[in-house]
């Protein structure tokens, strides 16, 4: 019996999800 | 719309999909409800929250930047044809809040404020040391180039007397010596070669507007107009949309509070026509 083991998330890129993206330019 | 502090919301990725379906059915409510100035297009979504409301409907509440283009509010061009006003031009970018209600699918507006504001002279030196700012549009040199400017424009015409709507745009151009000014205008019942008298001039029914760019320059001995108007086609009598609620959309030109506004009446919620036509 083969067991996957188990994924450990490490630090990643932490993810803003607001502010959303600037289609222009910033004033 | 009453958002109870029990209620549970979500605050979903500023760049999902629906919420750049809400935000832009908020900048299409602005665009058809601004009186004045120019078209703002969506720039960045700052804040975004869900709230689920019962029963079946959910409230968005958004916080977006927009930014202004070169299209007049009374210009039926499409929002997708208007080009940004850039940094060097003097940018001006509007701030909002909307909460928008979707239900099967649709989007309506049930509050919105927005306040704009150019950029700070600062910053449009940092891109472009000699670019000439925005200036006051109830300044002596606005006032006297846009006069100039639709008596040529009216002296030039055979058909309707057009009168001045809005100043929307003023810049003071250093060298040579120049005002540059962008305003709207109607047409009147009066014809251009027989209006002796201006006041006696009123607008047509089906509304018809213009908007004018002119550049008056000074020298020795006198001053040089040059004026171009694009006339937009006549607006049908078709009633027109309406804010309603405590709605608060005010994308209004930058920089002059205290100039004349034009009456509310004689402006329409929306551009409905195609086609331009330049004189």
């Amino acid at each position: 019996k083969v067991v996957q083991p188990g994924i450990v998330a490490g630090p990643g890129p932490v993810v803003r999800p607001c502010p959303g993206r600037i289609r222009y330019f910033k004033v | 719309v009453p958002v109870g502090p029990t209620l549970a919301y979500d605050e979903p990725n500023c760049d999902d999909p629906e919420t750049e379906q809400a935000a832009l059915a908020a900048v299409d409510y602005i665009n058809s409800h601004v009186l004045r100035g120019y078209k703002h297009t969506l720039n960045q979504i700052d804040k975004v929250k869900v709230w689920l409301q019962q029963p079946g409907g959910q409230v968005f509440e958004l916080e977006i930047d927009t930014l202004e283009t070169t299209c007049h509010v009374l210009d039926p061009t499409p929002l997708a044809n208007c080009t940004v006003r850039q940094l060097v031009e003097h940018a001006v970018e509007g701030d909002c809040d909307f909460r928008l209600l979707k239900q099967d699918g649709q989007f309506s507006v049930v509050f919105s404020k927005c306040d704009s504001s150019p950029d700070s002279a600062e910053d449009v030196r940092k891109v472009c040391p000699d670019c000439p700012l925005l200036a006051p549009l109830n300044d002596t040199k606005v006032v006297h180039a846009v006069d100039v400017a639709l008596t040529a424009f009216n002296a030039q015409s055979n058909g309707s007397y057009f009168q001045l709507v809005e100043v929307s745009r003023a810049q003071l151009v250093p060298l040579p010596p120049s005002t540059y000014v962008e305003f709207a205008v109607a047409a009147t019942d009066c014809a251009a070669q027989e209006a002796t008298d201006p006041a006696q001039c009123n607008l047509l029914a089906e509304k018809q507007y213009g908007f004018c760019k002119a550049t008056l320059t000074e020298k020795v001995g006198g001053e040089d107009v040059a004026v171009t108007c694009t006339v937009f086609q006549p607006q049908s009598l078709l009633p027109q949309p309406q804010p309603d609620g405590p709605d608060a959309v005010a994308l209004a030109p930058v920089a002059d509070p205290v100039a004349p506004a034009p009456s509310p009446a004689d402006l329409p919620a929306a551009a409905l026509v195609v086609g331009p036509m330049v004189v």
